[in-house]
C-alpha cells in the first residue's frame, strides 16, 4: 500500500486541490484509496459534496459529540466508488491539543499506529495536509512513507520550499522510509514570465522528481462549489487532462 | 494605538501580502508601526529584503540560539523608516510546543502581555497570521483589537470564511473588545465570472466591512522576490493603487 502525503507549509498552494482530484483520478481506475483530511478547515468534504457525520476525529479517539463511542468504521464515510473518507475539520484542534499534551513518542506518531488497515483491503492512503506546521504535520509524516509536494508557480514559492524541507529533513529522522517522491508545479500561468522562471529553478533543483505543471485553470476552482471533482465537473478541461498525466504517473511509478 | 490582526485560516489568500504592503504603506504616511510576523514560515522578513537575527522567538523567551539573554529591543528590527519588524521563522514552533504545556490562561494571552509598547511609542500593531488555526492564533487574536480578513475571490472561500468566524466567535468570548472590522476581497480577475459572484456574495453578508477589492496583479506577486514592497517596486502598479485605497480608508476610520 502507497502511502503519500500531499504536504506543503505555503498555504493555498493546491494541496486540497491535488488531494481530492488524485484520489478520486485513483479510484476511477479502479484502486482503493483511502483520503485522509487533516486540515481543521475541513475543506475535503466540501470538495466531494459530502457531509460526513464523523471523521478523522472519532477515528482516533472513538467517541462522538456526546461522549457516546464510535467504532473506527463509522467513521470513515464511502464518498465515490472505491473512495472513502476520513474527514477533517474543527474538532481537529481538540485532537491538537490532547496530541500536545501526550508524552513525546505517542505525540508524534499516533496517526500512523492508529491508521492500520486490514491487509489487503486499500491500495493508497492519500492525505490532505493543513498548511502551516504543527503536530498533526509531524503525525502525517511519520504515516507516509512519500511526500507529494505542490509548488506555486507564483510568488515567493521557492523560499517557502525551503523552509519546507527543514521540517522534511527533521522528519525523515524519525521515518527512515520517507521520500520526497513528487515536485509538482501548480497554477502554471502561461502570460507571466514569472511561472516560467520558477518553473526553470525547479527543474534544475529537482530533476525527476518534477511533475508536469498543473496550469492555471479557473474549472478547477469552480468545481468544489459544486461539490465535484474535475473528472465530473469538466472532464475536458485542462484542469482535468493536467491530473490524468499525474496519475498516470503515479500507477506507473506503483508498478515497477 | 491601533491593533489589527491580519488573519485568515485559509491558505494563500494575500494575509503576508496585506499585513507587509498596509504596514509599510502606514509608514510612509508617517505613522509608526510594530509588524508582527506570527508565521514558522516567516515570510514577512523575505518580503521586506531583511534578515534580522532575532524576532518573536527572542522576543518572548528573551533567550538565544546558545541560550544567552537577549534584551527585547535586540529582538526588534527597524526594517524601514517608521517601521519595527519582529520576524517569525522556525523557531515559533518551538514556541507553540512551549505554550502549549503551559495553563490555559497563560497559554492564550502571553503574546499580549509581553507586546506592551511604552506609552506612545506606536500609532499600529499590525500582526501577519499564519495559516491554519493553532495557539498562536489565539493569542494574536487576544493581543488585537481589530481584524482585517482578506478573502480570495476564487475557490470555496467563502466556506472558509464561515469557519474562521467560528474561531473568531470563540476568540471574542475571552477578548470582547475584538472587531471584525475589514473583510478585503483579494485577487480580484476582471476575466472570471467567479470573481463577481464571491464579491457580490460578500457585499451582500458584510455591507459596510467589506474594502474595496484588490485586484489580481502580477507585480504583487514578484515584489516579494525583489525583497520591495510593491510601493518601492512599482509604485504605479494597480496593486500600489488598491493598497493606496485601503490604507487611507483605514487611515481615515482611525481619525474618527
Ligand atoms: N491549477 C489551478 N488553477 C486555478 N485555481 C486553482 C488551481 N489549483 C487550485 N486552485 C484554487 O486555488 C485556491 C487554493 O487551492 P487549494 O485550496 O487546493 O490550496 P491548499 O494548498 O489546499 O490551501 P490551504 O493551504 O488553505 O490548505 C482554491 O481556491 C482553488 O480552487
Ligand atoms: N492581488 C494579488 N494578485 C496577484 N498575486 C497575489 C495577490 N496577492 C497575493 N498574491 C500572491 O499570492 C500568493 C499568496 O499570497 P500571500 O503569501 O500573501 O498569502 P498568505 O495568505 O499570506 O499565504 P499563507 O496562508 O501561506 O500565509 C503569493 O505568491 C503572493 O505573491
Ligand atoms: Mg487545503
Ligand atoms: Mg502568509
Amino acid at each position: 500500500m502507497r502511502k503519500i502525503a500531499v504536504a506543503m507549509a505555503k498555504g493555498g498552494v493546491g494541496k486540497t486541490t491535488t488531494a481530492v482530484n488524485l484520489a478520486h483520478g485513483l479510484a476511477s481506475h479502479g484502486y482503493r484509496v483511502l483520503l485522509v483530511d487533516c486540515d481543521t478547515q475541513g475543506q475535503v468534504s466540501k470538495f466531494l459534496g459530502v457531509k460526513p457525520r464523523f471523521g478523522l476525529y472519532e477515528f482516533i479517539t472513538e467517541r462522538g459529540d456526546n461522549g457516546e463511542h464510535i467504532s473506527k468504521n463509522e467513521a470513515i464515510h464511502q464518498s465515490r466508488q472505491n473512495l472513502w473518507l476520513l474527514s477533517g475539520g474543527i474538532r481537529l484542534v481538540e485532537l491538537k491539543n490532547w496530541l500536545g499534551e501526550q508524552p513525546r513518542d505517542v505525540r508524534q506518531t499516533l496517526l500512523g499506529n492508529e491508521l492500520v488497515p486490514k491487509k489487503g483491503s486499500l491500495d493508497y492512503q492519500i492525505f490532505d495536509c493543513a498548511p502551516g506546521w504543527d503536530v498533526l504535520s509531524v503525525n502525517i509524516l511519520m504515516a507516509a512513507n512519500e511526500v507529494l509536494c505542490p509548488v506555486a508557480l507564483q510568488g515567493p514559492s521557492l523560499e517557502g520550499l525551503k523552509t519546507f524541507f527543514r521540517y522534511l529533513q527533521s522528519a525523515q529522522k524519525l521515518n527512515p522510509d520517507l521520500r520526497l517522491k513528487y515536485v509538482l508545479p501548480t497554477m502554471f500561468d502561461r502570460r507571466t514570465r514569472q511561472s516560467y522562471e520558477i518553473l526553470r529553478q525547479l527543474q534544475k533543483y529537482f530533476g525527476r522528481q518534477i511533475c508536469d505543471p498543473i496550469h492555471f485553470n479557473v474549472r478547477l476552482s469552480e468545481a468544489p462549489a459544486h461539490g465535484q471533482t474535475i473528472f465530473e465537473y469538466r472532464r475536458h478541461a485542462t484542469g482535468a487532462h493536467d491530473y490524468d498525466k499525474l496519475i498516470r504517473r503515479i500507477i506507473n511509478d506503483g508498478i515497477q
